[in-house]
């Protein structure tokens, strides 16, 4: 530091054990929610059930055929980088849908991304796995629609329709990268996804939500690179 | 690189560990159970600035020079960090969406004088 200025270690050095505690740990919180783009650290979280965190990461396992597929939260040690990154900083989102209304030939499902993580980074992929109960026996086409807020947060939008063809229980996955990055700086970053039926399936058209088997989405993310001043 | 001991007065690393239990985010932070706050503390005489090793850059190199030209042009070598790490972190974001990151350069694994 230049001169008279204390740095932050000498400054620390200075104080008597008690107090010094106190700074370095005011350091460390300051420190990690600001490299965490957080203003504040997040209110009590609602964590999901214990069986439908261990079903999505099994799922997630599941896909070892291709590990470079196989997101970096079920890894030990750093996050893989999907492509080589310019040591920007990475993220791996794991979102659990948050059920919305329904009928017996439609539901809608929520998915909140914070507000913090929409604005700095870029989402480079984004997969939506779904959970079909026992549909009727052969191929069943279901429509899904991806919705999102309009820029004023008062309406929805389609943000594309898909038709899905569900052959039977199980898990079917849907890549939602472009809906996903669309919410990029909206003050509601929320992704609905609405799943309609031709005729009434005679069972809940999803799993319970209390089932193990919630819907969720798993997004990788990238901080964005700092604006560039082009130069001429 | 050098631990700082009770009485070190030279550039070495400090530990710093801060328990997230202790300081009440160990709600919210899955994993790890802490963090690594090493920081670089001591003095850098003249006699120890880039000694080969301690900080050996570009920047300690070219000290060097000024140096063997005039000892007047020296200037003040600082301790500051030579080896660091990323700090992966599992956290529910305030949507309790599961994140999972690695802050770059967060954790000092050895310190040096320039």
């Amino acid at each position: 530091a230049a001169r008279g200025e204390r740095c932050p270690a000498c400054g620390v050095a200075a104080l008597a054990p008690g107090a010094q505690r106190d700074v370095l740990l005011a350091l460390a919180k300051q420190s990690i929610l600001a490299k965490l783009r957080l203003p504040a650290r997040p209110s009590a979280p609602q964590p999901p059930a214990r069986g439908t965190l261990l079903a999505a990461l099994r799922r997630l396992r599941e896909q070892r055929s291709d590990t470079a597929a196989l997101p970096g939260m079920l890894r030990d040690g750093p996050v893989p980088r999907p492509r080589p990154g310019l040591g920007l900083q990475e993220y791996e989102i794991l979102s659990f849908a948050e059920s919305g209304s329904s009928t017996s030939r439609s539901v809608h499902l929520h998915f909140r991304f914070s507000r913090e993580l929409s604005r700095s980074t870029e989402i480079l992929q984004a997969t939506l796995y779904l959970f079909w109960a026992a549909p009727s026996p052969g191929a069943q086409p279901v429509t899904v629609r991806l919705l999102r807020p309009d820029p004023a947060g008062t309406n929805t939008t389609v943000a594309s329709e898909t038709q899905l063809e569900v052959q039977g229980p199980g898990w079917t996955t849907l890549d939602v990268g472009p809906a996903v990055r669309s919410l990029s700086g909206r003050e509601t970053p929320r992704l609905t996804v609405e799943l309609e039926v031709p005729e009434d399936w005679g069972s809940p058209l999803l799993a319970e939500h209390s089932d193990s088997h919630r819907p969720f989405v798993v997004a990788q993310a990238r901080a964005r690179t700092p604006h560039r001043v082009h130069r001429r | 690189g050098i631990d700082c001991g009770a009485d070190s007065r030279m550039c070495c690393r400090q530990e710093f560990f801060v328990d997230f239990k202790e300081i009440g985010w160990e709600d919210w932070i899955i994993q790890p159970e802490g963090y690594h706050m090493n920081y670089c503390a001591g003095l850098c005489p003249l006699h120890m600035a880039g000694i080969p090793g301690l900080a050996a850059s570009f920047h300690t190199a070219v000290l060097n020079r000024i140096k063997a030209a005039s000892a007047a042009a020296a200037v003040d070598s600082c301790c500051v960090p030579t080896q660091r790490r990323p700090l992966s972190l599992l956290y529910y974001d305030r949507d309790s969406n599961i994140v999972k990151t690695d802050i770059p350069d967060m954790i000092v694994d050895s310190c040096g004088c320039t």
